[in-house]
C-alpha cells in the first residue's frame, strides 16, 4: 500500500523547465507590457494541469500570443539565446485556425517538453504560437542558425510529428534575417 | 540520463490525469 501510495505521489519530471508567456496586443501600451509569464512547470503533471486550465489558442483573440520557452530565455530575438538563432515557421491557413492549429501547438508543445529531437533537443529555445487575422503562425526556435545539421535535424523530426505530408515545406528562417527584412519575405536559410 | 517522453506517453497522461 505504501508502495502504491508513494508511486502515485510521484510526479514525472521533465529535462527542462519551461516557462509560458502571454502576449496580448494593446496598442497604448510598450510591446515588453503587453508581455506575460504566466507560470513555470518541470513536471508532465504539472504541464496537463496547465495545459487544461488556459484558453486554447484557437479561442485567443487577434492579436495574441502564447510562448513556451525553457526557463531563462525570454521570447524576444534580442534574448541572448535567441539572437544568433531562428525559427521553424509553420504558416497556416485561415480556415485551419479551427480544423488545425490547437493540434499542431499541442503536438509542438509535446515535442519540447518530451525532448524528442533526440541530441538535438538542447538546441531548442522554445516555441511562439501568433494568433493573426491574416492568418495564425506557429514556430520552433532554435539557438543557432548556423548550426546546419543540427537545425534541419530539428525541421525533419518537428515535421514528421505535425504529420506533414512529405509535399508540403517548411523553412527556417534566422532571426537576424527577419529582424532586418525589407521587404514582407524573409530569407529563408532552410528547407525540409 | 536526458528525461525524455513520447508523443504517446505524454497524450496518454492527459487522459489518465483528467480522470483522476
Amino acid at each position: 500500500q505504501q508502495l502504491a501510495l508513494a508511486q502515485s505521489l510521484v510526479k514525472y519530471p521533465l529535462q527542462n523547465r519551461w516557462a509560458l508567456w502571454f502576449f496580448k496586443n494593446e496598442k497604448n501600451r510598450l510591446w515588453q507590457a503587453n508581455l506575460r509569464l504566466v507560470t513555470k512547470f518541470s513536471t508532465v503533471e504539472d504541464f496537463w494541469a496547465l495545459y487544461d486550465h488556459i484558453k486554447p489558442a484557437s479561442k485567443l483573440s487577434c492579436g495574441c500570443d502564447y510562448s513556451l520557452f525553457k526557463d531563462g530565455i525570454e521570447p524576444m530575438w534580442e534574448d541572448s539565446q535567441n539572437m544568433r538563432g531562428g525559427r521553424w515557421l509553420i504558416t497556416l491557413a485561415k480556415q485551419q485556425r479551427h480544423t488545425k492549429l490547437d493540434c499542431f501547438w499541442l503536438d509542438t508543445l509535446l515535442c519540447l517538453i518530451g525532448e524528442m529531437f533526440d541530441d538535438y533537443s538542447n538546441e531548442v529555445c522554445g516555441a511562439v504560437i501568433n494568433i493573426r487575422a491574416k492568418g495564425d503562425k506557429i514556430a520552433i526556435w532554435t539557438r543557432e542558425a548556423e548550426h546546419q545539421e543540427a537545425v534541419t535535424h530539428i525541421g525533419r523530426v518537428y515535421k514528421e510529428h505535425l504529420g506533414l505530408s512529405q509535399e508540403v515545406t517548411i523553412g527556417y528562417q534566422a532571426h537576424a534575417d527577419t529582424a532586418t527584412k525589407s521587404s514582407s519575405l524573409t530569407k529563408t536559410k532552410f528547407v525540409v | 540520463e536526458k528525461k525524455r517522453y513520447d508523443r504517446e506517453f505524454l497524450l496518454g497522461f492527459q487522459f489518465i490525469f483528467a480522470s483522476m
